[in-house]
């Protein structure tokens, strides 16, 4: 209780007996259709699925969680104040799990603008499971509203909060695993640098290695996409079996795109042109293209490449001879001073293909048929023998 | 209630106990506090908030108090 006390979760001191819940949208926000609502609802559910064994399943009649938007005073003695001050609150589970919203808030999707639904939402559930506010001032359960994240995901201390409650999670419940084709023979992660092993399995690479775009998914495979297909990559070259279609496996995608990176959320994010697409493994997250200038405000369009770099873990952007750092947790996340030169990269060239931060903590520059190894502590392209550039089909392609 | 003015300490007051840092006080009355326990209070949300606890209604803890926030309280009994 002193002010010294570690900032951290906290318990209302209530929680369900049980763990598969059903919930019912009573009253709907004017502005935004139904079944756009319906699904940032059950999106903000799934923020708490994703690290329990807890589902939520809309239904109608009796349910666990009742949710509405409703103006000034309805029904509960506390009372809505219109736009802006109180947004929404919610009853502990003790007190029956409701979820209240302030109908005259400027509810938004995927937006910079008004006030976002899901985000809200889905704080306002972690108090529905039996969550209070958090003093961790990037907790979801913070009491302010923190304006839009493109890139959300829960603090370490909402994850401990909601587990202390739940338990973590054993099954495999809720929003669907990537249901990764790949879970064949690929790699561990575990990487040296890749060495050189003619591989059987296909040699277009071998021809012409330049490609559009490479990097990790959250399992922690590697990709690289060029015009419509794509390979995977095992420890010391192709994998069998490659290449294939894009369009068969992110469904949705087209080919020929332009830059991707997976982000600590676990999501990827590919960019083509002005517009941009978010997966979560394998399966598209919610609606989508949408326009970069709308998710990655600051960010032009028509990229080369995209990475989040080792150094600090902040997303990168490339194109021509400038690059832009984007965070998603400043405002603006774009700051006045970009772009900069990629000169400042010491040895990295101008005119990218592609980059990406491998698994083994290194983050690697591409361009025509050569590589570079970027030397975070340098701040330099690494520095030794055999020099950089490299030949990406011999040391990345087992060729 | 205050939305988006600086709010003066019977809003503050207000506030502090709508979110839970000081005892509900009835609608139709207001009760006589004494320093210390408002003083306190607003200790209490500068230390929750993540601002510099000087117990007093500074501008910091003013724009605070204004921010689009969620409806429950902070402090739950």
């Amino acid at each position: 209780t002193g002010d010294n006390r570690a900032k951290r979760y906290a318990l209302q001191g209530s929680r369900w007996k049980v763990k598969d819940l059903t919930y019912k949208i009573s009253k709907y926000p004017s502005k935004l259709k139904r079944a756009e609502v319906d699904k940032e609802i059950q999106r903000a559910f799934d923020v708490w699925t994703g690290y329990t064994d807890l589902t939520f399943t809309p239904k109608s009649g009796q349910v666990h969680i009742e949710i509405r938007f409703e103006y000034g005073e309805h029904g509960d003695g506390d009372p809505f104040d219109g736009p802006g001050g109180t947004l929404a609150h919610a009853y502990f589970p003790v007190f029956g799990g409701d979820a209240h919203f302030d109908a005259s808030e400027a509810w938004s999707i995927n937006s910079y603008k008004g006030t976002n639904l899901f985000q809200v939402a889905a704080h306002e559930f972690g108090h529905s499971l039996g969550l209070s506010h958090s003093d961790v001032r990037q907790a979801l359960m913070a009491p302010f509203y923190r304006g839009y994240d493109p890139v959300f995901d829960l603090d370490t201390d909402d994850i401990e909060g909601i587990q202390a409650l739940y338990g973590k999670k054993t099954m495999k419940t809720g929003p669907r695993f990537g249901d990764d084709d790949d879970q064949d023979g690929g790699f561990d992660g575990s990487h040296d640098v890749p060495s050189k092993t003619p591989s059987s399995a296909d040699h277009s690479l071998c021809d012409d290695p330049k490609f559009d775009t490479i990097f990790n998914s959250a399992e922690g495979y590697t990709y690289v996409f060029k015009g419509e297909k794509y390979w995977k990559l095992t420890e010391n070259s192709v994998a069998p079996g490659y290449p294939k279609l894009i369009s068969d496996n992110w469904i949705g995608l087209p080919g020929n795109i332009d830059a991707s990176f997976t982000y600590k959320n676990g999501k990827t994010y590919f960019f083509k042109g002005s517009k941009y697409w978010r997966y979560k493994g394998k399966r598209v997250d919610g609606l989508y293209p949408k326009e970069i200038s709308e998710g990655f405000t600051g960010i032009p369009d028509d990229l080369d490449a995209s990475m989040v770099w080792s150094g600090n873990g902040k997303i990168y952007f490339f194109k021509g001879s400038k690059f832009w750092r984007f965070d998603p947790s400043q405002r603006p996340p774009v700051k006045s001073t970009y772009p900069k030169p990629i000169s400042n990269w010491d040895g990295v060239p101008n005119n990218l293909n592609a980059v990406f931060q491998w698994t083994n903590g290194y983050t690697y520059f591409f361009k025509d048929n050569a590589y570079y190894r970027f030397n975070d502590r340098a701040f330099a392209v690494d520095a030794t023998t055999p020099a950089f550039p490299r030949s990406s089909a011999y040391w990345w392609f087992g060729c | 209630k205050f939305v988006n003015a600086a709010p003066s300490d019977s809003n503050a007051l207000l506030y502090l106990s709508q979110f839970g840092y000081l005892a509900p006080s009835k609608g139709n009355s207001s009760h006589l506090m004494d320093e210390k326990t408002y003083r306190k209070a607003i200790e209490d949300f500068q230390a929750f908030a993540g601002l510099e606890v000087t117990g007093e209604l500074d501008s910091d803890t003013q724009k605070t108090m204004v921010l689009p926030r969620c409806g429950v309280k902070d402090k739950v009994g």
